[in-house]
């Protein structure tokens, strides 16, 4: 169950934009919604940690404590990163890019394929 | 289930119970296939367990666990890529249809799986380079290795044997209606029509949908067929090799290695 990771991340990148007041930082309110998007993805693992669900309700103080909406983005905008997939950090090294690596001594690898299905 | 092996062998399978789908150095997955009828023979997969091995600064090792009507979009510790490494994005689960499809991109081993739920069963199909397939940790030891080494001969069911029985007796053994699966009793003829409306060339997936429908009368069966062909399309590399045959006078039972 990692849900102290989430708490970790959420406090470190609210230490500075916490404000006490009603009035909502947007960046406080993306912060609680990524820490909410953190905290459900725990769900199965952290189901029953007494951890998991405080910080669920801690959140849901929060949210309405900052008139944060739960809809909305959870992250800040970032500047576009030039690679097609963001997904993909750039600078992963070159030995996890299967194809990449290859490439450099041989021709193309040959792949198959194996499925399984039905009765 | 129906198997095709990184070999394009299609067979059909009791493996009841717990065997191995793919046991190399890289993954390792874990099939769990339960009778479709009490007392049946015939046997789909309910369980699935995918264990990517750590792998130099690019992975840790992930768990990926899948079960009827649980079919997550995360690895068993609740992350969604290869953990805390320098290269842990390029292994990561793409959810395509909540609780349906999903699909797991392992980029540094060059791998592409994906899995679904149809009906109240788990289909399975992947893509990895060769080298990879073969780097088994014990190449003496023929241990079991489903999709490299097929079924073990005595696990095999023969298509011929059975479809003789079922066009004689005229009436399938589905029939009735089970929990929230709606079956129906099939002819032989009834269960080439059903089939053919998804799968128009008379290949062996199109065998496995007539066989799974005589032997369980479950409709679903049907689009697992379907989704297994259209998952191949996908993933197969030699698209000659789509539509694979039953091989006339093979005196193997249970094995149709692709005929001519």
């Amino acid at each position: 169950c990692k849900i102290l990771k989430c708490n970790s991340e959420f406090w470190a990148t609210t230490s500075g934009t916490h404000h006490s007041g009603p009035e909502r930082a947007p960046e406080f309110c993306t912060a609680l919604r990524a820490y909410a998007h953190c905290v459900r993805r725990t769900a199965r693992t952290c189901r029953g940690d007494l951890a998991y669900h405080s910080a669920v309700h801690g959140i849901e103080d929060l949210m309405s404590q900052h008139n944060c909406s739960k809809e909305g983005p959870t992250s800040q905008p970032h500047p576009r990163t030039s690679t097609p997939d963001s997904q993909e950090r750039s600078d992963s090294p070159e030995i996890c890019h299967y194809e990449r690596s290859f490439h450099k001594h041989t021709a193309p690898p040959n792949y198959t394929h194996c499925g399984l299905f039905g009765d | 289930p129906h198997l095709r092996t990184f070999g394009d062998d299609f067979q059909t399978c009791k493996v009841r119970g717990s065997w191995p789908l793919i046991d190399n150095k890289y993954l390792y997955v874990q099939v769990t296939n339960s009778p479709v009828l009490p007392g049946s023979l015939a046997t789909a997969t309910s369980k699935l367990t995918i264990i990517f091995k750590n792998f130099q600064e690019c992975v840790d090792q992930k768990v990926y666990q899948a079960e009827t009507d649980e079919l997550p979009a995360a690895f068993v510790d609740g992350s969604r890529n290869g953990g805390d490494r320098h290269g842990a994005n390029t292994l990561r689960i793409v959810e395509k249809m909540p609780g349906q499809h999903i699909e797991i991109q392992a980029r540094y081993i060059g791998t592409t799986i994906v899995v679904r739920q149809v009906g109240r069963y788990l289909t399975f199909a992947v893509r990895m380079p060769e080298d990879v397939v073969n780097s088994t940790e014990d190449t003496e030891n023929q241990g079991l290795y489903l999709c490299l080494r097929g079924c073990p001969q005595s696990e095999r069911i023969d298509f011929r044997t059975f479809r003789a029985r079922a066009t004689e007796s005229h009436v399938a053994t589905g029939g009735g209606n089970r929990g929230s699966v709606s079956v129906e009793a099939f002819t032989y003829k009834s269960a080439m029509v059903k089939c053919k409306e998804r799968l128009p060339v008379e290949d062996l997936y199109f065998q496995s949908c007539v066989f799974d429908l005589l032997t369980t009368g479950d409709v679903n069966f049907t689009l697992a067929a379907y989704y297994a062909f259209e998952d191949m399309k996908i993933l197969h590399s030699n698209k000659d090799k789509f539509h694979i045959f039953e091989r006339t006078g093979d005196l193997t039972p249970g094995n149709s290695a692709p005929g001519r």
